[in-house]
């Protein structure tokens, strides 16, 4: 099962919800890759040392034939593994500008692997270019972070002309898994109205977690781990766990 | 006086910097224009209507000859004026790939009407591609917002690197203006211990004062106003205001 975690506004936690939704699944038992396309290298930086990721994604995109179980590296947490990305990926778009395979090239990297895990979590860039088109028409679904800010929700239309893009040219089964309200701050109205009005939007896809704000979901990064080894008991934890679960229900169906 | 606001991460108050400063000079008396080179066009959204803004700054990379006084717009505030972005400039990477002059298509485009303005600030999307090198070739200054988060430290180096490149091969005069503390949390080690870090590393180019967390900037893009107008008594306000002195102290040396 191939998960796409996107939205091209910078900063609402596309990385975050990837990183703690691919640990969550680990921990249950399901064995789940992580695929960084950023090259920021947000996610790859949460398991590994920049020394450590000599091969990466970079070659699905650079190299004719790929095997991507080359580049496949185990975590410290059990269950889980991860692609790392690299700066390199920032090439990616004016390296393959007009090349006719540009968009399949990651679905065609990730062939090999799918049957080796449960669920391949695919982080995105906070753009909707080659890269982010690579995850979307390589997954089976996207969940879609929002951040409940004016700007957050004029972009979600752009995005989604983009998903109905690329399900209508390179992938009819696309599908949205759900939206995810994130950086939720419930002192704010402003948070508040926009979390109706996403709701109101998006309807059953809304999830009905939302992710708060949280002091212990923005340190954990910061010592290279994902919420449940960190803080198992923060409501943080508590939230991506109650989303984690969610995402198994809705797979399902 | 061109100054480009940058910074590869997202989410790290690019925006809120560029319109806030720019509001702040055009409320201190200086002709002050913001170029919006984000298709995701949210300081456009500040300040117009999406109907309103049929030609924007598109046309600079797709016109051979181009006169950007045709999409210079004024805005209820006095003094200060726009180019608005639109979502075609996502198109400008590819759409470049291997013309020569494609990382000066801006600077050439502003030739026109530098004399016009005391102030262009020039707001980036969130990658160190096409676009936020065009805004980095075209100006005189660059301004870095950073959160204090570990993954914003870590971008860091990757923005300086492409700093040099443009300064080495098409902006000798390029200088970094300042680099300043944005979304900041008093209550978190989180962000004191990253201040530290960002100061140790920056020393006097870090701007003195420190862009705290404030609901009131986070609405004011809701309300269609910059801070001073929405909340000119708000710590935002004040901070902010302190940062538009610091800058014309700075730019005057
Ligand atoms: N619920 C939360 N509470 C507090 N901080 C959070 C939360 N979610 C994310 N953050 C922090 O907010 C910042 C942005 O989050 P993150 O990097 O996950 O977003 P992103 O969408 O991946 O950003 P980008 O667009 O740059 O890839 C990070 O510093 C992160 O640690
Ligand atoms: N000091 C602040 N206090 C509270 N919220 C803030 C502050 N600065 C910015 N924000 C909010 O944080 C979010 C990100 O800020 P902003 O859009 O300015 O960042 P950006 O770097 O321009 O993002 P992008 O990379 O997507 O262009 C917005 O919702 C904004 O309103
Ligand atoms: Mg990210
Ligand atoms: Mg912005």
């Amino acid at each position: 099962m191939n998960i796409t975690i996107a939205n091209q506004k910078g900063g609402v936690g596309k990385t975050t919800t990837t990183v703690n939704i691919a640990a969550g699944l680990a921990h249950k038992g399901f064995k789940t890759l992580i695929i960084d396309t950023d090259p920021q290298c947000n996610s790859t930086s949460v398991f590994f040392e920049p020394h450590e990721t000599e091969k990466s994604l970079f070659l699905a995109f650079s190299e004719r034939e790929f095997n991507v179980r080359e580049t496949v590296k185990e975590t410290h947490v059990k269950g889980l593994y991860a692609v790392p990305a690299s700066i390199h990926l920032a090439k990616v778009e004016r390296m393959l500008a007009g090349e006719i395979d540009a968009p399949i090239k990651l679905k065609k990297a990730l062939q090999s692997v799918t049957n080796d895990f449960d669920f391949i979590m695919i982080d995105s860039p906070p753009s909707l270019g080659l890269l982010t088109v690579n995850g979307l028409v390589a997954s089976d679904h996207v969940i879609i972070p929002i951040a409940p800010s004016p700007w957050a929700l004029e972009g979600v239309e752009d995005f989604l002309d983009t998903f109905k893009g690329v399900k209508e040219t390179f992938n009819e089964e696309l599908k949205i898994l759900g939206v995810l309200i994130t950086l939720y701050d419930s002192r704010t109205t402003l948070a508040r109205d926009a979390a109706i009005r996403i709701k109101e939007m998006f309807g059953d896809l809304a999830f009905d977690e939302i992710i708060h704000r949280s002091i212990r979901l923005e340190e954990s990064p910061a010592f290279k781990e994902d919420i449940f080894s960190f803080a198992p008991d923060s409501k943080g934890a508590v939230s991506y766990e109650k989303v984690v679960e969610e995402v198994i229900r809705r797979v399902r169906k």
